[in-house]
């Protein structure tokens, strides 16, 4: 474990929390893409099938619980919960999931490490992952107003997603054999999908106004 | 353990 690793894993963490905090304390989804979350959801139960089968330490074991466990709670608030569920933008959310799924899923049955079912659901939940913050990022743009805790839970996102490149940058160069493409390429075309926005969310912090994109 | 390098991440 680096620092880069641990930071980008804490930042990951911060921002479900973020996500959490809005829609447990101040009851409202405003903002927020029910697709990205079941997209993520999808991306953690196809991702972490290994935690029943492979052991690799408590804090892999207790942090997959976690993005599991919240993953799914979040998407049980929107759809469910009595009163965040009259929160949610449905108007607005129209991204149709299939149109990430469907290629992400015949990406990864052609183009994966072996052909196992296991590591087929990795790699879908790699490709998945990638794109899975479209339907959020389509939603802000349409948002006129963007509250601080949905910028912050997107911003803490893409900053988790930068951080594990540093983080594979320096075990390619301290681990003996660190080659991984697929996850490599994977994550970098996740990390670019958020430029963007990154780029908005400065401007608006250096001129103190309110983060809004442009349509 | 060249396959199970990335399998530690999250």
């Amino acid at each position: 474990m680096n620092i880069f690793r641990l930071a980008g894993d804490m930042t990951h963490l911060a921002s479900v929390l973020v996500l959490l905090l809005k829609i447990h304390t101040i009851k409202s989804c405003a903002g927020v893409s029910l697709k990205t979350q079941e997209l993520y959801a999808l991306v953690f139960a196809t991702r972490y099938l290994d935690i029943v089968t492979d052991f690799i330490s408590v804090y892999n074991t207790v942090m997959k619980l976690i993005f599991l466990g919240s993953s799914f709670s979040i998407v049980w608030y929107i759809r469910h919960h009595r009163v965040v569920r009259r929160s949610y933008d449905k108007d607005q959310d129209t991204f149709r999931h299939y149109l990430l799924m469907i290629p992400c899923m015949l990406l990864a049955l052609f183009v994966h490490e072996k052909f196992t079912f296991k590591e087929v659901m990795w790699t879908f939940s790699l490709y998945l992952e990638a794109v899975a913050i479209l339907p959020q990022l389509v939603l802000l743009q349409r948002t006129r107003n963007i509250d601080n805790l949905t910028g912050q839970y997107v911003f803490l996102l893409g900053a988790y997603r930068g951080l594990y490149i540093f983080n594979w940058i320096y075990r390619y160069f301290t681990e003996p054999h660190f080659v991984h493409w697929i996850t490599w390429i994977a994550g970098v075309v996740q990390t670019l999908l958020y430029a963007d926005f990154f780029y908005y969310y400065f401007e608006s912090w250096k001129n103190n106004v309110r983060l809004q994109l442009p349509a | 353990c060249y396959q199970t390098n990335s399998k530690d991440e999250l």
